[in-house]
């Protein structure tokens, strides 16, 4: 069946850099995955098409032709067989950031993108302020898996604590937090302990530690991933397994979140 | 005459640090200083008055009193003297996080708070998303002068050049960028000189760099800042300085900010 995975967190966290490589991870595997990016800062599809200059929702809505917007208007594909989408974000200062987010899900509704044949869509998601807009992709349903990623810093514990409310009012819904990502410079096996200690705490499955990685970093230089750019390495094939992960059934037990109250969390980081 | 400052930046960089110390540094001299905390965190003025619960202006959006609240039901003095109001935030994932600023400049409005005999009156504000709701203290032109505060983080440079950016557009509302602080965890020549070189690129005067020190870190244990906790220290005496030179009137030939493209913020960073 078909895999909806929503990726939060605090901005400048990984969330990008662990979003296209599951979406190259699954392509690699031939399936048919719609990629969307949900970060004013619009970088989050440049590794899976190498193409800088790109349409986004923002641009339509401002023009006011998002409704008679056809899906290639939006969609574009990269050499991985990706398809991607960015909603953009308007001129900082003006208006709401969040919007583009919650008037793409009504442009998926109307052109039923939601019923083509897509095998994984993912959303990548800022999860700094879980505001109205930026929540949209849990608030729709369309977020059967919800991946949050976190580092050691104060502000990125502070952000999954958020997102993890969020998930929590939409359990009803059949939204479920599969999981947190840790995605840490130099981890060492203190700081390791002390993230799953939070993680235990907040009630959440740890689905990976990544250390932040060469490959990766020589891949983005290139506007790759590291799939391709070193497909044996490391750290492609830390990817490839989230990925496969993300494709199994939830544990039937997987609970719901709990998290911390304000002093609680204050205390914690 | 009257001081209006609004001071931005990323969530975690140290806008709180940099914006408590110079309320307190001003109160020490006599100052009436008014300290407005606009971040969901609600974190802004716990070392300007050491209470952890307190009311804030979302509060009062909840339950539609907001209207008829008078000042003394929104304001908490501290020891140091400092009135206090906090927006705080609404329930992640519901709603506008930002609403709460613009409502309690409305309400200022409403109440004539803006003509109360303050000396000085400060806006905290979260510069993560610069969407419609955190921009209002700048759209008001209550915002003389804008205070950003900044590191070598990416993400910080690149909230700095997004509030660049709402500055530029707001230049004929008499609002200006005073300058940008850097609040580095351990600064050495080559960043210090890198970041001056952004600066420098962004059209923006450098008010200070501010290392991290001991004496902030204990003073906040404390609920404190170090201009009490440690008054003769070199961190109090920073801040002092940062707070008179704020005082002064604007130099004639402060220009306004150059803020960079998307391009070439990311090939900065
Ligand atoms: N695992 C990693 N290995 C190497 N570099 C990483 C890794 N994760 C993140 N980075 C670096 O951090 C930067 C920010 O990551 P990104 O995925 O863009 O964050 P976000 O999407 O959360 O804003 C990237 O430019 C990348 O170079
Ligand atoms: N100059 C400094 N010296 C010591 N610690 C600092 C300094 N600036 C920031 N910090 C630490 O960083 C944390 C975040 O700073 P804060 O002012 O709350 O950030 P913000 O208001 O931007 O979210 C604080 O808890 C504080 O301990
Ligand atoms: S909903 Fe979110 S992004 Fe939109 S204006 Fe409010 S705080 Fe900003
Ligand atoms: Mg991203
Ligand atoms: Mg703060």
């Amino acid at each position: 069946g078909r895999t909806a995975v929503v990726v939060y967190g605090k901005g400048g966290i990984g969330k990008s850099t662990v979003a296209v490589h599951l979406s190259a991870a699954w392509a690699e595997r031939g399936l048919r995955v719609l990629h969307v990016g949900c970060d004013p800062k619009m970088d989050s599809t440049l590794r899976l098409t190498g193409v800088e200059e790109r349409p986004c929702v923002v641009d339509f809505i401002e023009d006011r032709t998002l409704r008679q917007r056809e899906p290639a208007d939006l969609i574009v594909r990269g050499p991985t067989g990706v398809d991607t989408i960015e909603t953009g974000g308007p001129e900082p200062g003006v208006g709401c950031a969040g919007r583009g987010v919650a008037s793409l899900l009504d442009w998926m509704d109307l052109k039923r993108v939601r019923t083509w044949p897509y095998d994984v869509v993912l959303f990548d998601v800022l999860g700094d302020l879980v505001c109205g807009g930026f929540v949209a992709p849990v608030r729709y349903g369309v977020a059967q898996r919800v991946v949050i990623v976190a580092s050691a810093e104060p502000m990125a514990l502070f952000a999954a604590n958020n997102i993890s409310r969020v998930v929590l009012r939409h359990v009803a819904d059949d939204v479920r937090l599969a999981g947190i990502v840790f995605n840490v410079k130099e981890p060492d096996d203190r700081v390791r302990a002390a993230l799953d200690a939070f993680a235990a705490r907040l009630g959440v499955h740890v689905l990976a530690h990544i250390p932040w990685s060469r490959a990766v970093r020589d891949a983005e230089q290139a506007n790759r991933t590291a799939i391709e750019h070193d497909p044996s390495g490391e750290a492609a094939e830390q990817f490839r397994a989230l990925a496969a992960a993300l494709r199994e059934p939830l544990p039937p037990d997987l609970g719901a979140p709990t998290p911390l109250d304000r002093r609680e969390l204050l205390s914690f980081i």
